[in-house]
């Protein structure tokens, strides 16, 4: 089943879901990206899976305003609002920085920013 | 008609052509860099000629060995070949680095080279 619900509880359950297309080189750069720094993201790749894709596209514009991949979630529990989108693959570049992960998955990006609240 | 002489006799009578398709990042990507460097290259949308896109890729990849967009044609009149073919993004941004560009516009680039005949 492909709804909001199905996919507000994927990317709850998951710190770092993909949505893209397997021939796209901009999903490429996302995925190589997140391997890169360590992370495995749960990948959907949107031309692989017959008539679903197209669908879960159009559920995905409906949630984040876009209909473009790649389309990225990422679990960032440092900020209220739980899920991270980030839309674009400069946005990713910008969220997956080495440094910034690095401290994220080892418990120490929390702290530092709660104690800068002002960020 | 989409055959090898087809192809051939476009590349031989513009500057630079571009394959591309209309949502492809990538292809926007190159055909932006042509447009910063005030080249306006020769553009075949392949997503947007019916039938004859698919049998224009598969011609073009006989012809440069690649099936995937962008594939790009810069007439540089610098090398015996005639036509170079700069089959990815990143070997545009290395052709099209705004100096060569400019220099070979003005036509300065020619004895340059033909001086440094090292090249
Ligand atoms: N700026 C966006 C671009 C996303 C984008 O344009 N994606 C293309 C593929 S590279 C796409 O989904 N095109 C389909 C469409 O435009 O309908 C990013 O950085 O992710
Ligand atoms: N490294 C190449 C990548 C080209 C590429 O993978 N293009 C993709 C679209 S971004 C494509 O044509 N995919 C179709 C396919 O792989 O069949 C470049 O820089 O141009
Ligand atoms: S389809 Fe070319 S970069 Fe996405």
């Amino acid at each position: 089943k492909v709804d909001e619900d199905s996919i507000k509880k994927t990317v709850a359950e998951n710190p770092v879901v993909v949505y893209s297309k397997t021939w796209c080189s901009y999903s490429s750069e996302v995925k190589s990206l997140f391997n890169k720094l360590g992370v495995s993201p749960l990948v959907f790749e949107l031309d692989e899976m017959g008539p679903q894709g197209p669908q879960l596209q159009k559920v995905l514009e409906r949630i984040t305003g876009q209909h473009t991949v790649p389309n990225v979630f990422i679990d960032d529990k440092t900020t209220k609002e739980g899920i991270k989108v980030a839309n674009t693959l400069a946005a990713v570049q910008f969220l997956t920085d080495a440094d910034t992960l690095k401290l994220y998955r080892k418990g120490e990006l929390e702290p530092l920013l709660s104690e800068a609240k002002a960020k």
